[in-house]
């Protein structure tokens, strides 16, 4: 019944970068992603919600040592004043994973719901078909990371 | 060379459903996600990004059939007066996959890159290890999927 999700893990040494502001217009994101590109950092994730009154923000969590270097590029490469670049320097990625996160509806909000039960704020989400990653701080990130393999019957 | 990318496609049945400014407090995802599965709608993406003042935005997509009905199970759950619900009734779903998005640093450049130059509005992105989404308008996620076959050669 429980094999709907076949794994937590957690991630503690990222960093989130954030650029808002942006002009919501063809061709901001290919110069976003190629100035981070030139720069040789590699970017774990990308995330673009939907943008509003015609600007939208991009995050992207890269490597904590890699942090800096992205702000830099990402500040050379900002198309105008109305943009803004910050930073969150220590990050803690959760990844659930499991055929349950396709086929279950609840299974994401039981997710949720486990870490609203220990005070936990979700900064930022992102998912695919079969896996949710969730963005808290590191500490947040040991204690749902032991509170869903819990709740999914993965410990031991 | 060009195996960093092994398939790109385009889904054209989904709808986005967007709640802007909510309460960047721990519980809120969980009664958003809580209703959404009381409801029975089945998500396919789920994107939050960083927030700001105190408030944040989460979107998913959903099968083009069930967007009103998440509109409405979102209206009935939203925790205060400030928070807003919108709906784009028809969106395009274009997916990257390839081990490259892991390991290079332009092949996530190329894509948007692509993108731009066939002026198409990149509207919001979400990523795995070895995916990217991208949300367009269907008539640009038709476009944008035989362009992007044609640059990393996956055209049969
Ligand atoms: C914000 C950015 O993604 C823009 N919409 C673009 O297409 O490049
Ligand atoms: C916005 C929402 O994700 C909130 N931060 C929560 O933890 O529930």
């Amino acid at each position: 019944e429980d094999i709907v999700v076949s794994d937590v893990a957690a991630d503690l040494d990222q960093a989130r970068v954030t650029v808002t502001g942006l002009p919501d217009d063809p061709g901001t994101a290919a110069a976003v992603f190629g100035a981070i590109a030139d720069g040789g950092v590699l970017v774990d994730m990308i995330i673009q919600n939907a943008g509003a009154d015609g600007r939208a923000g991009i995050s992207v969590t890269v490597p904590e040592n890699d942090a800096d270097r992205t702000v830099q590029l990402l500040k050379a490469a900002l198309p105008d004043a109305g943009t803004a670049v910050s930073c969150e320097p220590n990050v803690g990625k959760l990844t659930v994973s499991g055929i349950g996160l396709r086929s279950h509806t609840d299974v994401g909000a039981r997710v949720f719901r486990i870490l609203a039960d220990r005070q936990i704020n979700v900064q930022l989400v992102n998912t695919s078909e079969i896996k949710v990653s969730i963005l808290v701080t590191p500490e947040e990130a040991e204690i749902g990371c032991q509170a869903l393999r819990e709740e999914f019957h993965l410990t031991g």
